[in-house]
């Protein structure tokens, strides 16, 4: 099952970019979000983007899609979803 | 709210702050679960145009219309995207799908830190007064980022992102999660982006208290804000039927019992199940507390909940107990029937009468709302404690203010238990936590920020802290009510808040973007794991010795383990003792002074020097710096003792607090 989770079950994860290495063919960073995003997976689809806390975006992928994008260029690191409770 | 306006001295001192005009400039954001805009305390009456830095919206969704925004309430936005990719779309039978406040929290918190004056406001006749915000003329814009199924980082970092567009000047987050590193969480990621903007980030400090090492949101560009309770409280007492009376709180309103005595009964003996004594769903037998009064231990289910469960079987009334767990503190609720909470030692003895007289009864007896109940503040049991588990070298919280049996704005929505059974509609609701000490502190901020526009978000929290106060009137420590002794910096950290005082604090602890920066480099963070805060390359530069311990923050934690195994610090030491060496640098906010410095530390075991002892200032904004040699001598591990280096020109006290650890 575990195997399977890995190559199905999609999480959420924020996808932090080193915005300085965006490749000179992209001319606006959300469209080089957009094709890191698109090079692991044709069905993720990005939830937001970052422009102040972070540059970057957060998206449903599988674990497996998530290790993948790490290793893409530019990709700073890649932390899944975290819930927060009112306190 | 009622009540902290008058406890904090801003009644006093309204001449102090300059509520007409600069105040209304600043702008506080609030994530949370949205707000109801139809609250009296969202009044725009008097308050001129909305800032001209504001680049804010309000949002129309779901029963909200961006018409409900006005001169106070001018931002409302919401963020549920990464809530819907978890839990599927939002089902907007249940919660709206706009900044709409179905829960009441955030209601309750943005109307803590800013709301406009109300008067004759009360929940059911208990805390009557005028209700206000901290900053009644600042201005407020809510971020919903808090469902019914939880509060998901994706829409908090979202939300923040937004709100520095908007261009607030302070956050407010009545939230946390866990305790993992500053680079893997999303409060410090997003609070370290707004502090870079000029923007402060207040947070509360969670409610995981009285254990040690509880914190959430330590992060040092966070002002982390623990709760004490006020001098008011609502008695209710039981009396029984061998003629003792025991002291509770409630802030139940409706039928009165019977003048007679009832019945009464031990949840556990109206059970057949292992944990019927907590008043679980379904865990009372209805023939064995029809009628009767029953008493229910605190824990696991809502205190609400049990009143509910109880008054389902068809019980009369509830005596609620606290458990070691939550020992003698005491937090009023608004059940369902008449009941009353007790601490624990009261609990265990009307167990005790329970248990022994073959025919128990007993009544309750409810006195309504006294105040200037003494000695207040106390640190409230449920507020989080130090340690700092990240960073030991940090410590939090920083600072306590107001969170127990707090009455401020709530929801049309929903009831004052937030119980689906709970018909009642209220215009304001009375509840506790860190959620509400959090935006009493953002709400004096932003009166700090219009006083002082051109002070750093370190330069007000520095404001607070070192002006917060440790004594009560008399002199006497203030106390923690989880162990009925004095409290200690890992409790309450630099004291409670004291905002007339920090108006004119007479110097503060700065800090800027390249001091935190180096302060991830003392921690040995990777690039990496620095460009994640930072959002740009930074080399750490590998001639320079960082420091943790010198962090220009305006208190002291010594951990001496850490300081010799070397960890970011200078420390040195021969045999059988530890020398740490922190230095800080302050700053004149005043006007001409020499400042000494006076050291109080009650142990044995640790020597305190501060070189120079005197510091002379000429001019506003001068900075000066000094160093504090800290000589320890062999302890047990988990040793503590606590003190506080003050610095004072006569007119100014300038206080911070030492913990020391072995």
């Amino acid at each position: 099952a575990s195997v399977e989770d890995t190559h199905v079950l999609k999480k959420t994860y924020i996808v932090h970019m080193a915005k300085s290495q965006m490749p000179a063919s992209f001319d606006d960073h959300t469209h080089w979000y957009d094709s890191s995003l698109k090079s692991v997976s044709d069905s993720a689809q990005m939830l937001y983007t970052y422009a102040n806390v972070l540059h970057g975006f957060s998206a449903r992928l599988t674990a497996e899609e998530a290790r993948s994008i790490e290793d893409r260029p530019g990709v700073l690191t890649v932390l899944e979803e975290v819930k927060y409770e009112l306190h | 709210t009622t009540r902290t306006p008058e406890f904090l001295g801003l009644d006093m001192s309204a001449d102090l702050f300059p509520e007409s005009d600069s105040v209304s400039d600043v702008i506080i954001g609030v994530l949370d679960t949205g707000v109801w805009p139809e609250s009296k305390s969202f009044d725009d009456s008097g308050l001129g145009p909305v800032p001209s830095s504001w680049r804010g919206e309000c949002e129309s969704g779901t029963n909200f219309s961006s018409s409900f925004c006005n001169r106070k309430l001018i931002g409302a936005r919401y963020f549920s995207k990464g809530y819907e990719a978890i839990l599927g779309p939002v089902d907007e039978t249940k919660e709206s799908k706009s900044p709409r406040d179905d829960d009441g929290h955030g209601t309750h918190t943005s109307t803590t830190a800013g709301g406009s004056s109300v008067a004759s406001a009360s929940l059911f006749g208990y805390a009557t007064g005028t209700a206000r915000g901290m900053a009644t003329r600042a201005r407020v814009a809510v971020y919903k980022v808090c469902w019914i199924g939880g509060c998901f980082s994706s829409d908090i970092l979202a939300a923040m992102d937004k709100s520095i567009d908007d261009n607030v000047n302070v956050l407010s987050l009545s939230l946390g999660g866990g305790g993992s590193d500053y680079y893997r969480d999303s409060v410090a990621i997003g609070a370290f982006a707004a502090m870079e903007k000029g923007i402060l980030v207040s947070c509360s400090a969670g409610n995981a208290g009285p254990s040690s090492f509880s914190l959430s949101n330590v992060a040092p560009w966070i002002t982390t804000v623990g709760a004490g309770t006020l001098d008011r409280e609502f008695p209710a007492y039981v009396s029984l039927g061998n003629g003792m009376n025991f002291s509770g709180v409630s802030l139940y309103k409706g039928d009165s019992l019977p003048t007679k005595m009832l019945p009464f009964v031990y949840a556990g003996n109206a059970t057949n199940s292992t944990t019927g004594n907590l008043c679980m769903t379904g865990t009372l037998i209805p023939e064995k507390v029809k009628g009767k009064i029953v008493l229910c231990d605190r824990g696991v289910n809502a205190r609400v909940q049990k009143g509910a469960v109880v008054k389902e079987a068809g019980g009369a009334g509830m005596v609620l107990a606290n458990t070691a767990a939550n020992g003698e503190e005491l937090v009023a609720d608004a059940h369902l029937l008449p009941a009353t909470a007790v601490g624990q030692i009261s609990g265990d003895k009307i167990k005790s009468y329970l248990l022994s007289d073959t025919d128990p009864t007993a009544t309750i007896l409810f006195e309504g709302t006294k105040v200037g109940i003494e000695p207040s503040p106390l640190v409230a049991a449920f507020s989080s404690r130090g340690p700092n588990s990240i960073t030991p070298e940090i410590l939090k919280p920083d600072i306590i203010a107001p969170g127990v049996n707090i009455l401020a704005g709530w929801s049309g929505a929903v009831g004052p238990t937030g119980l689906a059974t709970d018909n009642r509609r209220v215009e304001f609701n009375i509840i506790s936590g860190t959620s509400m000490s959090c935006p009493h502190v953002s709400g004096l901020a932003a009166l700090l920020k219009g006083a002082h526009p051109q002070w750093s978000p370190a330069a007000l929290r520095s404001a607070l802290m070192t002006t917060a106060y440790v004594v009560y009137k008399n002199g006497k420590p203030i106390q923690d009510i989880a162990s009925g002794k004095p409290s200690t910096p890992f409790d309450h950290g630099a004291g409670h808040v004291n905002p007339v005082s920090a108006l004119n604090p007479g110097l503060v602890y700065d800090l800027d973007v390249n001091d935190y920066l180096g302060f991830l480099c003392a921690l040995n963070y990777t690039a990496t794991q620095i460009s994640t805060l930072a959002r740009k390359n930074y080399t750490c530069d590998p001639t320079v010795k960082y420091s943790l311990t010198n962090l220009n923050y305006p208190s002291f934690s010594v951990p001496l383990q850490s300081a010799v195994m070397g960890r970011g610090g200078s420390a040195s030491g021969s045999v059988g003792s530890t020398v740490v060496k922190y230095t800080r640098t302050v700053t004149n906010v005043g006007a001409a002074a020499t400042y000494n410095v006076s050291v109080s530390l009650q142990s044995e075991s640790v020597k305190v020097s501060v070189e120079p002892d005197s510091l002379s200032f000429s001019e506003s904004n001068e900075k000066k710096s000094y160093t504090v040699t800290f000589t320890a001598s062999s302890m047990p591990s988990n040793s503590f003792s606590y003190g506080r280096i003050e610095w004072t020109d006569g007119k100014h006290i300038v206080g911070s607090p030492i913990a020391v650890s072995w």
